[in-house]
């Protein structure tokens, strides 16, 4: 593992910390997607079936227990907690789940490196992570006052992605045979898809002023 | 063997 993928998959945990500490701390999760929350519930466990079926280190296999774990934490706080369940924008979080699941369903049907059950799935969870982002981003478009927590849990996500493309970058530099080209091309559109938030961020980071996105 | 080393990110 090199420094890149290592990195980014800190940052990837740090991101779910930020946001776990946020709702646990405030009791609210104002300005949180429940959609995207769901989305990212439904990619890791088609993602990581294979839990069951591959061991590859003890590193991954806890990762994504971890993973999986704290996104239904996530989940039944935000559905469930009597404190917390009552701060979520129902009104405001409005993306439809299937023009995202619909079309990276048809997607990892038509485009994936073998047609077994497993294989489709973890295609399919490839592409639904690409874009499991933009409810939460159409919802800080229409949240006011948006947290900082919030804010800096977007923006560790989107770091996660980038420094995956530098991880990329640096395997197939080093690795002869390693070459992952659905995986790179949902990879950059994914980050890409964060290219206009990162902008705002820092923007307002410079400036010192509270972040809000343009409608 | 490859499709471990495939799959091995998160």
């Amino acid at each position: 593992m090199n420094i890149f993928r290592l990195a980014g998959d800190m940052t990837h945990l740090l991101s779910i910390l930020v946001l776990l500490l946020k709702i646990n701390a405030t009791r609210s999760c104002r300005g949180v997607s429940l959609k995207t929350q769901e989305l990212y519930a439904l990619v890791f466990v088609c993602r990581y079936l294979d839990l069951f079926t591959n061991f590859i280190s003890m590193y991954n296999t806890i990762m994504k227990i971890i993973f999986l774990a704290s996104t239904f934490t996530i989940i039944y706080w935000m559905r469930f907690h009597k404190v917390i369940r009552v701060t979520y924008d129902r009104e405001q979080d409005t993306f439809r789940y299937q023009f995202l699941v619909l079309p990276c369903l048809v997607l990892a049907l038509l485009l994936n490196s073998e047609f077994t059950v497993m294989e489709v799935l973890w295609t399919f969870s490839i592409y639904l992570e690409a874009v499991a982002i933009l409810p939460q981003l159409v919802l800080l478009q229409r949240t006011n006052n948006i947290d900082n927590l919030t804010g800096n849990y977007v923006f560790l996500l989107g770091s996660y992605r980038a420094l995956y493309i530098l991880n990329w970058i640096y395997r197939f530099l080093t690795e002869p045979n390693y070459r992952q080209y659905l995986v790179w091309i949902s990879g950059i559109v994914q980050t890409i898809i964060y290219i206009d938030f990162f902008y705002y961020y820092i923007k307002s980071w410079k400036n010192n002023e509270k972040l809000s996105l343009p409608a | 063997e490859a499709e471990a080393e495939r799959k091995d990110e998160l």
